[in-house]
């Protein structure tokens, strides 16, 4: 472990706690992609399948039983919740986010780290996880104004996976020396596309002004 | 299967 990664899963966990808070402090979850949400949890369970096979540490698995669960109640909350689900902006949250399944899967396929299931899964899970972005992206953009809290949410999900990328960068040289090219072009991608939302956030941050992302 | 560094990662 180190502290480029540690960083990166705190990033990641805050960015969860973050829209937890909004979501039970506000009863709303306006302005979040269910869709997004909804991508999430396939990303974490197909990547976790090992959760019960393979021990790594005490904090690996505690931290995955953390994701699992915050994203499968996150969901819950948007669909179920008496008072949370009435808030949800259903007709502006229209990305076909299941036309992202397929393309993953089969990249998955033809590019996955070894020819297993569990492999396959994993491989699809990281590529998922490089695109579960854009429908929230999307609906920021149809967002008239994005609360501090969403706009929070946003900006730690894409600092934590640049966070990873430094940490892969000084894993590489002080460690194992190999090209990771699966987590590492998805990451690259990922973060990618957080790209105009990290411009126009941090300018709103430093002209205190509402964050407004351009149509 | 833990030499692929990869997989002690989130």
């Amino acid at each position: 472990m180190n502290i480029f990664r540690l960083a990166g899963d705190m990033t990641h966990l805050l960015s969860i706690v973050v829209l937890l808070l909004k979501i039970r402090t506000t009863k709303s979850c306006a302005g979040i992609s269910l869709k997004t949400q909804e991508l999430y949890v396939i990303v974490f369970i197909t990547r976790y399948l090992d959760l019960f096979t393979r021990y790594v540490s005490f904090y690996n698995t505690a931290m995955k039983l953390v994701f699992i669960g915050t994203s499968v109640a996150i969901v819950w909350y948007m669909r179920l919740h008496k008072v949370v689900k009435q808030t949800y902006s259903r007709d502006e949250d229209t990305f076909k986010h299941y036309l992202l399944i397929p393309p993953c899967f089969i990249l998955a396929l033809l590019i996955p780290l070894e020819f297993t299931v569990t492999e396959i899964l994993w491989s699809f899970s990281i590529y998922l996880e490089a695109v579960a972005i854009l429908p929230q992206l999307l609906l920021l953009q149809r967002s008239s104004n994005i609360d501090n809290l969403t706009g929070s949410y946003v900006f730690l999900l894409g600092a934590y996976r640049a966070l990873y990328i430094v940490n892969w960068v000084y894993r590489f040289f002080t460690e194992t020396h190999k090209i990771r090219w699966i987590p590492w072009i998805s990451g690259l991608v990922q973060t990618a596309l957080y790209a105009d939302f990290f411009y126009y956030y941090i300018k709103s941050w430093k002209n205190h002004e509402k964050l407004r992302l351009p149509a | 299967p833990l030499d692929r560094p990869m997989h002690d990662e989130l």
